[in-house]
């Protein structure tokens, strides 16, 4: 579908992808985390994409098995939500990924 | 107005009052917390009101200054959000001010 297009070309394009909603403190947990990390994650506010964004949601799901917000993408891989993130990151691992990735 | 009413009386009939979304995480935590120090809060869920949740989360934030959820109740008295309560907890008080209430 063209959405799922789209979902993938962003993953391929960014190194770090978080689909977010402005207003949720577990999103804005995750976006602060990458940020003191010193990453700039691409962050696309589904609340504010009107009825386009329930759809990517749906279609998030379909491709991850997560419903939820916030859902997390390092190098086009799956993370999780932010406890996932926030897990990854206390072992150590999230910095180690990250590493892996080419950030500018 | 007859909404501030009704959050008055909830607020009269019951020791520990939570405002919540029933999807949103940190209100998922505060309704936890309770729950693990063995006590029952008084839900109400904003997001199963229809129209009248946002109408209720404007009159709380004209009475509380708070314009978030979870918005916290103890004992009429306005604690704050997920952050505010797990602050409290961790200092001890929370306990204290609910050993103060009349829970059944
Ligand atoms: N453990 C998950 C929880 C994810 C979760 O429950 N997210 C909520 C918002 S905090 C959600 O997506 N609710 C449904 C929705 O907003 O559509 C995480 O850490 O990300
Ligand atoms: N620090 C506050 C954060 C409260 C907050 O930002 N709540 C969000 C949901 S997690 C909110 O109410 N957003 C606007 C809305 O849902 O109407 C707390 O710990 O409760
Ligand atoms: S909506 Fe409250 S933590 Fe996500």
């Amino acid at each position: 579908s063209r959405m799922e297009d789209s979902i993938k070309k962003t993953l391929a394009d960014n190194p770090v992808v978080i689909y977010s909603k402005s207003w949720c403190s577990y999103s804005m947990e995750v976006k602060a985390l990458f940020k003191r990390i010193g990453v700039q994650p691409h962050v696309i506010e589904l609340d504010h994409l009107g009825a386009q964004g329930p759809q990517l949601q749906k279609v998030l799901e379909r491709l991850t098995g997560q419903s939820t917000v916030p859902n997390v993408f390092i190098g086009g891989k799956h993370i999780g939500g932010c406890t996932d993130t926030v897990k990854l990151y206390r072992k150590g691992e999230l910095v180690t990924m990250l590493s892996e990735q080419d950030i500018n």
